[in-house]
């Protein structure tokens, strides 16, 4: 629906319930630990294959096994989002996963210049010389 | 700011890009404004300006609502979820989903249902990356991934200024703006 003002919005009786959004359900993953199998977390891994999180996709199915290339993934996407980087499905990580957003992938052919993708800047030299 | 791989661009030299509606859509003057409001956002910080095509057939940038799978391989998921999505250059195809509530003008953060999407917000970034930026980390920036429902974010961050100028150069009659000075704004105090 297109509503030209938001005043044009119509006033819903009390009985009516939004839809839930696409993503809600992911939140029943909160707190799923790595090692373990949980109904229709493969949903999940397919959310983080569209944004390119899993770069690869297996031959049949994705599996509802928490496993290192979903950890892996939990862990880039983290830091792209400026999460504590920790690998697990936490409370923080999750709000921010089924928040609405764009449909384009944060990672394209497995690089991505968001924060995952860029080195330390305190490693790096704060200037350089160059010889004349 | 960050690019998409390659760093694609419209070519060297180009001053206007052209963009059309779906006629299919049927969309009113208000909503066509949101979008030209939206491209003014983007035109006014860099070398790049944008009118409307009178054929969609021709436009570079051609601007649909569409849901579920609509035919490019990125099919729409219903509420809230994926809002939108646009192509790199020079691609120029730019898809929303039509099962959200979209909002074109007024305070969204005061509509009366929880899911309703603030349409500028949305058009903005992804002319983004019609222009060839990919995502940012930066919270503040347009090109920041998510959105909350309720939500108005239409102000180019420095982020995203630094990005489009790194692109196609600077508009010679931009100067700048105190970031602390622009308009975004969120129900829940996100941003």
């Amino acid at each position: 629906r297109l509503f030209p003002n938001v005043s044009s919005i119509p006033n819903w009786n009390s009985s009516h319930v939004p839809p839930a959004g696409a993503w809600n359900a992911y939140l029943n993953f909160t707190g799923c630990s790595r090692g373990k199998a949980y109904d229709g977390l493969s949903n999940l891994k397919i959310y983080f294959h569209y944004f390119g999180y899993i770069p690869t996709a297996p031959p049949s199915n994705f599996t509802d096994d928490f496993d290192d290339e979903l950890e892996e993934a939990i862990k880039t996407y983290q830091k792209n989002f400026n999460l504590n980087i920790t690998g697990e499905l936490d409370d923080a990580t999750m709000q921010q996963i089924v928040r609405p957003r764009c449909g384009v992938a944060d990672v394209i052919n497995g690089t991505t210049t968001m924060n995952s993708g860029k080195s330390n800047t305190t490693s790096t030299p704060k200037f350089h010389t160059v010889a004349h | 700011y960050s690019f998409f791989d390659g760093k694609p661009r419209w070519p060297e030299g180009t001053e206007e890009l052209t963009y059309a509606f779906d006629p299919d859509n049927g969309l009113d003057d208000t909503v066509k404004g949101v979008f030209s409001n939206a491209f003014k956002r983007w035109a006014e910080v860099t070398t790049i300006s944008f009118s409307e095509a009178s054929s969609y057939a021709v436009a570079d940038i051609r601007i649909g609502f569409y849901s579920g799978d609509h035919g490019d391989g990125e099919p729409f998921d219903g509420v809230l979820g994926t809002l939108a999505h646009a192509f790199s250059p020079t691609n120029g195809m730019f898809h929303l989903d039509q099962e959200e509530d979209w909002v074109a003008t007024g305070d969204v953060t005061q509509a009366s249902v929880s899911n309703a999407v603030d349409l500028e917000s949305v058009a903005v970034h992804e002319i983004g990356h019609l222009l060839g930026l990919g995502h940012s980390s930066v919270e503040e920036a347009i090109m920041y991934p998510t959105i909350s429902a309720k939500t108005r974010k239409v102000e180019l961050a420095d982020d995203d200024i630094e990005g489009i100028q790194v692109l196609y150069g600077s508009n010679p009659n931009y100067t700048g703006t105190p970031s602390t000075s622009r308009e975004n704004d969120s129900s829940d105090g996100v941003r």
